[in-house]
């Protein structure tokens, strides 16, 4: 798992 | 996306609209929480924030307008259109009990101590926890309408898909955030009972009615 917090979910 | 967050969203998505259709049709938001929706409508602004800083696609951007927006009008419609109907001496859940531990976990227990994702933290953690001052107030009246009992069903039903859906991302794409998995089991466990009623008396014709 990539440490990036971008949430693509909703 | 898959097909099990696709039916997540739109589940989600038909729980609002059932709500507001039935607020806007029998013109009563009686048995409806206006503390749950309160904080429902904090949950999507904090979360969204993201709206500003991030683009994922125009699904999303569309969804999370979407969200923000209804759970504005929904609060709307209950404190000032239909004020009169809203069951206010049953919906007596103390909020600032959810939102203060939330936020605390928030601060304590997030992926990068940053505001907009300790925000986004909060928003799921108080987002697992929202739906009980609506629990709380059916459990008071001892009932629900139907139409109330389909809006809760979808509403439930929306983050047991999600869960549906980490399970596959996690092994599709190796892709999973324990906070959210976490949190979305909660929130799941916190509507066994209620889907336990649902499916033996609602699904059957009766009113959901609780035990004396």
């Amino acid at each position: 798992q990539t440490l990036e917090t971008t949430h693509d979910e909703l | 996306m898959n097909i099990f967050r696709l039916l997540g969203d739109l589940s989600h998505l038909v729980a609002i609209i059932i709500l507001l259709l039935k607020i806007w049709k029998t013109r009563s938001c009686a048995g409806i929480s206006g503390k749950s929706q309160i904080l429902f409508a904090i949950v999507y602004t904090t979360r969204y924030l993201d709206l500003f800083t991030t683009y994922v696609s125009t699904y999303n951007t569309f969804m999370k307008l979407v969200f923000i927006m209804t759970s504005i009008v929904t609060i709307f419609l209950m404190n000032a259109k239909f004020k009169a109907t809203y069951d206010h001496n049953h919906d007596t859940f103390r909020i600032e009990f959810l939102i203060l531990p939330a936020l605390v976990l928030a601060l304590l227990i997030n992926n990068e101590f940053t505001i907009i994702e300790v925000l986004w933290t909060f928003s799921i953690y108080l987002e697992s926890v929202a739906i009980l001052p609506q629990l709380f107030l059916v459990s008071k009246t001892g009932e629900a309408e139907s139409i109330t009992s389909h809006y809760l069903f979808a509403l439930g039903s929306y983050r047991g898909l999600y869960l549906l859906n980490w399970v596959y991302r996690y092994y599709a794409e190796d892709h999973y955030d324990l906070i959210a998995i976490v949190a979305g089991l909660v929130q799941t466990i916190l509507y066994c009972d209620f889907f336990y009623l649902y499916i033996t008396k609602v699904l059957k014709g009766k009113k959901l009615q609780l035990p004396a």
